[in-house]
């Protein structure tokens, strides 16, 4: 190849990675984004401060999800909501890198309210995905965490109390007995083979008992 | 519940979720939030999808059986399913859409909410059985937008 044939391909590839280079410089332009499921503004504003600032997606993510976590938004997510039949309000969370597909996860993690920490401990000091309940907890805790600690609060046991006066209805039990008081609850199936419970109407009850139970301040 | 998506200023996307769950729970019970694919799924090369809802239901959709389409059908993981239907060139609003409607056909009282967004910052959401919001934040924006999505 002659030289001014290598000179023109010289400048035609500095063109080239040149206006490539634009490209991404026009696209960043776009970014950050966050995007959050329901109106937790305080936690979209965090994790957009951090991205804004250039921290990684992952710590933006762990930031919002923190701010939401210290609020308690909507009584959803972190320590004193959404109490379980005995009343103890526990942790799931998760983070995932989507870049290198790394997972971390907790799930009904007790004693420890910084779910989502616990999270990102998983992801970035285990080879493993998830972790639950106890176990979690001493993972959380032993890699830096705060607890043990009871995270319930007056109004999540303020709603059990409720829950409990009007014999623990609405429940996520079904085909047990007691059906409309408190436990300790039986399976119902040899009771129905003697009874001749039809088996429509066990079908009904199946699908009628999920609606009343998830809503706007109830769900995962 | 709180599942958010990030993409920060090198293009790199993240997601989380942070739950306590459903109220009055049987103790022991883990809903979708700490499933990767249900709750919320990411792949930088595609963009990232935040789920809410009933977790019991949507962890029921897994990604294992999406594999095996023939062996078991109609069955699929919900923010799963929503980042790959966008690789498969659907927009963020159809694959959303799609995915809470292969739920519902299931589940005609399945109550949830997904929010997809891909790559190139376009977002999108869809819901099944309540009204559902969620939130962006973006260059152009002075603060955090907060869009609303009917069933």
């Amino acid at each position: 190849m002659a030289p001014k044939n290598l000179l023109s391909l010289y400048i035609f590839l500095v063109t080239f990675l040149h206006l490539v280079g634009v490209h991404e410089a026009v696209d960043s332009d776009q970014y950050p984004l966050v995007v959050s499921t329901w109106p937790f503004l305080d936690a979209v504003r965090a994790a957009w401060r951090a991205a804004d600032r250039g921290f990684s997606a992952v710590d933006a993510v762990v930031e919002g999800c923190s701010a939401c976590e210290e609020l308690r938004c909507d009584g959803t997510v972190g320590p004193g909501g959404s109490p379980d039949e005995n009343g103890e309000t526990t942790i799931d969370a998760l983070v995932m890198d989507g870049v290198t597909m790394e997972v971390g996860a907790v799930a009904a993690m007790r004693y420890v309210k910084d779910g989502i920490r616990a999270a990102r401990l998983v992801m970035q000091h285990t080879k493993h995905t998830l972790l639950v309940g106890e176990q979690a907890s001493a993972f959380a805790i032993s890699m830096g965490l705060p607890g043990p600690t009871n995270l319930s609060s007056a109004e999540s046991m303020a709603k059990w109390s409720k829950w409990k006066e009007d014999s623990c209805q609405p429940n996520f039990w079904k085909k047990v007995v007691p059906v409309n008081s408190c436990g300790p609850f039986h399976p119902r199936e040899s009771l129905d083979l003697t009874e001749g419970t039809c088996f429509k109407a066990k079908q009904m009850e199946t699908t009628e008992s999920r609606s009343s139970l998830i809503g706007l301040h109830n769900h995962d | 519940t709180i599942a958010v998506a990030v993409v920060d200023k090198m293009g790199h996307i993240a997601v989380g979720t942070s739950t306590n769950g459903a109220m009055f729970k049987i103790p022991g019970r883990v809903g979708d939030g700490p499933i990767a694919g249900s709750s919320a799924y990411a792949d930088d090369e595609i963009g990232a999808c935040g789920a809410t809802g009933d977790g019991d239901i949507m962890m029921r959709f897994l990604p294992w059986h999406a594999r095996l389409p023939a062996i078991l059908p109609c069955t699929f993981m919900a923010s799963y399913q929503v980042v790959e239907s966008m690789r498969l060139g659907m927009e963020p609003q159809l694959a959303a859409k799609d995915a809470i409607s292969r739920i519902a056909r299931k589940f005609p009282d399945f109550v949830g909410a997904v929010f997809a967004v891909n790559k190139n910052g376009v977002h999108a959401g869809a819901c099944h059985g309540w009204t559902f919001q969620y939130s962006v934040r973006s260059p152009e924006m002075d603060d955090v937008e907060v869009l609303t999505v009917l069933p």
